[in-house]
């Protein structure tokens, strides 16, 4: 049987938050010379079971929400990143040295239910 | 203020913030780098320098601290300038994978004009501890002997053996000897002035040694695929 979409607001469903650590507010803007910060999003929000079609879920979120309707003990489906992108550094140390390291999975563009 | 500052550089893998006492120009190299990686977007392999053609997540740009050897005129066997080279490797950590190691003597910019005599560039490694008490460090293990016609621009050096090498000795720096000879050619026809081009070579002289890393636990291919 079809299951009715719930009403009400969709803000409280699975989906990023957007969050930005600015260097200058940490005081690193003397020795990081690029990027100005980074986003430290994350990802927060419901995946209730007639939604799970539909949050960018994977297999499992599916099951794991129809076995939470089952039997409550089960847990829900939590709200994860499904896409991350890097992000790389250009920083002086104290020795002079000026370097570029770059760090993978660092940023969450996608959200979904897992 | 509300998370502590500690966590997020253990997080980066940092020991500690920077309070540099002199600003250092970005090296044109990390900057392209840099800014190639801003503009390519997340599908790109960034533990991979294509720029360089090795693997790496870590650019180390080290800035030479030695000094000039001699201070008197070329002398007249040609020998047009001598330095010391030093380079402060106590910032490598031995948990990165050395990919490479490649020092960069930038001879000066490029011209159409006065080129100048064929020079001769000798790189040798300073075996010895202890070389900032001495005026006049010893050359010892030869590196390098390089011809260069019309000495502009910049040149590159292999060090990757060498900086492996001392890292695995826990040795926490590098000593290079340079020496560069100017050889007037009586036979081209043209007069070289090799003091000039000396002393222009001393001016631009400019060392770098520059340092890719790779650690493992830095570069893992993200493994969820979307529904």
């Amino acid at each position: 049987a079809a299951i009715p979409v719930p009403k009400g607001s969709c803000k409280n469903l699975c989906h990023r938050h957007q969050l930005f650590v600015s260097f200058q507010d940490l005081g690193w803007h003397k020795w990081v010379i690029a990027p100005k910060g980074f986003m430290a999003n994350y990802c927060h929000g419901d995946c209730p079971f007639s939604m799970a079609t539909y949050l960018n879920s994977s297999n499992y979120a599916f099951m794991q929400a129809l076995m939470h309707v089952v039997d409550p003990k089960v847990p829900k489906a939590i709200c994860i990143p499904t896409k991350l992108s890097p992000i790389s550094m250009l920083y002086q140390d104290n020795d002079e040295n000026v370097i570029l390291r770059h760090y993978e999975d660092m940023v969450v563009d996608e959200c979904g239910c897992g | 203020s509300k998370f502590q500052e500690h966590d997020i550089l253990q997080f980066l893998d940092l020991e500690k913030t920077s309070s540099p006492r002199r600003f250092q120009p970005v090296p044109r190299i990390l900057r392209k780098i840099f800014q190639a990686r801003e503009a390519g977007g997340a599908s790109q392999d960034l533990c991979y320098v294509k720029e360089l053609g090795v693997r790496g997540n870590l650019l180390r740009l080290l800035p030479d601290q030695g000094f000039f050897l001699n201070a008197q005129e070329p002398s007249r066997d040609g020998s047009c300038l001598q330095k010391f080279l030093y380079f402060n490797l106590s910032a490598i950590k031995e948990k990165g994978k050395l990919t490479m190691a490649r020092l960069t003597l930038d001879l000066g910019p490029r011209s159409y004009y006065n080129l100048g005599p064929e020079v001769v560039v000798v790189l040798s490694v300073v075996e010895e501890r202890g070389v900032w008490r001495r005026p006049h460090p010893k050359p010892g293990r030869m590196l390098a002997l390089q011809s260069v016609p019309g000495p502009q621009g910049p040149l590159h050096f292999n060090l990757k053996d060498v900086v492996k090498d001392r890292n695995s000795n826990r040795l926490k720096s590098l000593g290079l000897y340079l020496e560069i000879l100017a050889k007037e050619d009586r036979y081209s026809g043209e007069h070289f002035q090799v003091e000039n081009t000396c002393l222009r070579l001393k001016r631009s002289l400019h060392a770098s040694l520059l340092v890719v890393t790779l650690n493992p636990d830095h570069c893992r291919p993200s493994s969820r695929k979307r529904r």
